[in-house]
């Protein structure tokens, strides 16, 4: 048998809902409730990058354990920004961005630069206002969560961060063993 | 992070990524999920591959790239992977890095070191989605 559709993606658990978004919107069932008459991504006839925007949608939707969407991984700030990638491998083109700040549908906002744009990758601020152009909302992306994971981090007398060469030493074995090494 | 590949019925492939990045990062800081040919890569003449792990460390190798690049030239996609993460771990052994790649005629191979890596993959007429558990090299 055809081992097409085909959708891998890393990790497991909840994780696999973006798999099953993927894999349906190319089986042509997709689970979106959106008038397709006014969805300019409609998945009427799903391609690879109908799917892909599916499934990241999808786990931005569910915020996939906490590190996907906006309510997760605060930075020194304690604010939740997004950084997502969407590639074409027909074309090569690309759609990205960075350091997303207060727009929750990075995958979208990625859809729009791989198709309305000839760049490649808008980053921080400027991506925000390049979002909002095209209609999607601005909100606040922390959560309980992520506010509770920055005031943590913030009360401990040894900051595991990412700086280097500074004191207190992120580096230091004991910082190092009061916080989980965080990752992408 | 959550690194996505998808292969149509015409063969036409596509990956892509979505991630708040990793905690307490600087103000400004992007992961490799932003980076294409770090956290994703695809090309339907050959394959694609996604990636998740140490972003500032990953970013550096462009390991999905290299992965891709790797199948280009003849490797088959679990020594493609393979090679792409002990090109990272030779130069930073503490990397944790989980790579998955799947070729465009849908053979997908994972590999991962620094931790256990998962993947989960759904194709064909497959009711739900499986995972595969990748030790760490």
């Amino acid at each position: 048998p055809s081992p097409f559709p085909l959708v891998v993606n890393t990790w497991a658990g909840p994780f696999t809902v973006a798999t099953d978004a993927a894999f349906l919107a190319l089986a042509g069932n997709s689970s979106s409730s959106s008038d397709p008459s006014s969805d300019p991504f409609s998945l009427s006839a799903a391609t690879a990058i109908d799917a892909v925007h599916a499934g990241c949608t999808a786990c931005e939707a569910a915020r996939c354990d906490g590190t996907v969407g906006p309510g997760g991984s605060p930075d020194e700030a304690c604010e939740t920004t997004l950084d997502a990638l969407l590639i074409d491998g027909r074309t090569l083109n690309v759609g990205a961005v960075a350091g997303l700040r207060r727009v929750a549908a990075a995958a979208t906002v990625a859809r729009h630069v791989l198709e309305l744009t000839g760049h490649s990758l808008l980053v921080g601020d400027q991506a925000t206002a390049y979002a909002v152009r095209h209609g999607l909302a601005e909100e606040n992306l922390s959560s309980a969560e992520s506010r509770a994971a920055c005031d943590a981090w913030r009360a401990r007398g040894c900051l595991p961060n990412f700086r280097a060469g500074v004191v207190p030493d992120p580096d230091d074995p004991e910082c190092a063993a009061a916080a989980p090494r965080a990752h992408d | 992070t959550l690194s996505l590949i998808a292969i149509d019925a015409r063969g036409n492939i596509a990956a892509g990524t979505t991630t708040n990045g990793a905690a307490h990062k600087i103000p400004g800081r992007a992961g490799d999920a932003a980076i294409p040919g770090s956290g994703a890569y695809a090309d339907s003449d050959v394959g694609a591959c996604g990636a998740t792990g140490d972003g500032d460390i990953m970013m550096r190798f462009l390991p999905c790239y290299q992965a891709v690049e790797s199948m280009r030239r003849g490797m088959a996609p679990r020594d493609a992977a393979r090679d792409a993460v002990a090109r990272m771990a030779a130069r930073y052994p503490g990397v944790r890095a989980g790579l998955v790649v799947v070729s465009r005629d849908g053979v997908h191979a994972g590999a991962a070191c620094g931790w256990e890596f998962q993947y989960a993959w759904r194709g064909g007429g497959m009711e739900r989605a499986e995972v595969v558990v990748v030790e760490a090299l």
